[in-house]
């Protein structure tokens, strides 16, 4: 079997100042993750890698670039799955984890379940040893003006984001 | 929201997705991401997917279940993907993007908003796109 991989960066609006980011940060998650794959490494480890390299890229809404939630923090979710076995692991409103699709791997390759959450999935990270990240260290000058635009008085957040998927 | 699906030389499948989710979104919100089936999904039986989008739309169809069901049943990849995305723009109202593989190698990347930012490579060849 010859190896492929597909990778997205989301379906939100892209504006014209985001696109040679946006694009750049694609092709880079695309061709590490067909690296590991040309390698002989496996699918589960190529989609991880990829995944992974967008979270770092503050271009995306994963990991350090993340829109914020009313509060103005950072609460992210990842899955991650394997078609050979069909184990999965995810966890959900994680805050203080630099790549969320690493520790929903652990999840999935430590536990007998399928989704952690909030303060049992910081317990488990902590359990598994990762770093703590400080909340700021994901966010962005773009997701904090964002965030701060959504919350003016005539501002319509569900409007804006009607058509953007 | 990121997300990547690939095949290995062994022939096996698999999915990855990642999101911060909905800007704004009341605290403790949940999307599709983290739901298996909707956020992604992965058989080496069939094929691998990973959605982005409209959250709660994506889980009210378990959008990335519902594309590997229309490949079981016989279509290719890019049919699957846009014959679900085309029932939950209608039947729901939401928009979103895919990304699939098919067991035997085939890839779409498929969305019903106006941009999804993707890329592949295959025998060694890169495709992106936005639009």
């Amino acid at each position: 079997m010859k190896p492929v991989i597909v990778v997205h960066g989301g379906a939100g609006r892209i504006f014209k100042e985001r696109e040679e980011g946006c694009r750049a940060g694609v092709v880079r998650a695309a061709l590490q993750g067909y690296s590991l794959l040309k390698q002989g490494g496996s699918a589960l480890d190529a989609v991880e890698e990829a995944v992974r390299s967008m979270e770092d890229d503050p271009h995306f809404n994963a990991g350090c670039g993340s829109v914020l939630n009313e509060k103005g923090e950072v609460e992210m979710d990842a899955i991650i799955m394997d078609g050979k076995s069909l184990d999965s692991g995810a966890v959900s409103a994680v805050k203080c984890v630099a790549n969320p699709i690493k520790l929903a791997r652990l999840v999935m390759e430590k536990t007998k379940h399928i989704l952690l959450t909030e303060s049992g999935a910081h317990l488990f990270a902590q359990a598994m040893g990762i770093p703590e990240t400080p909340g700021e260290k994901l966010i962005t000058k773009r997701s904090l003006e964002r965030w701060k635009k959504n919350l003016e008085p005539d501002s319509n957040p569900e409007e804006f984001q009607k058509d953007l998927g | 929201t990121v997300g990547a699906v690939a095949i290995d030389s062994e022939g096996n499948v698999a999915c990855a997705t990642s999101t911060g989710g909905l800007s704004n979104k009341l605290v403790g919100r949940v999307g599709d991401t983290a739901c298996i089936g909707s956020g992604g999904y992965a058989d080496n039986s069939c094929g691998a997917t990973s959605t982005t989008g409209h959250g709660e739309s994506i889980m009210k169809v378990v959008l990335a279940r519902l594309i590997l069901y229309h490949m079981e049943q016989g279509m290719p990849p890019e049919m699957a993907a846009d014959t679900a995305l085309d029932y939950m723009k209608t039947r729901v109202g939401g928009l979103g993007g895919v990304i699939v593989v098919s067991s035997s190698g085939e890839w779409a990347a498929r969305f019903s908003t106006k941009q999804m930012s993707w890329a592949t490579v295959k025998d060694d060849h890169l495709h992106f796109g936005i639009y």
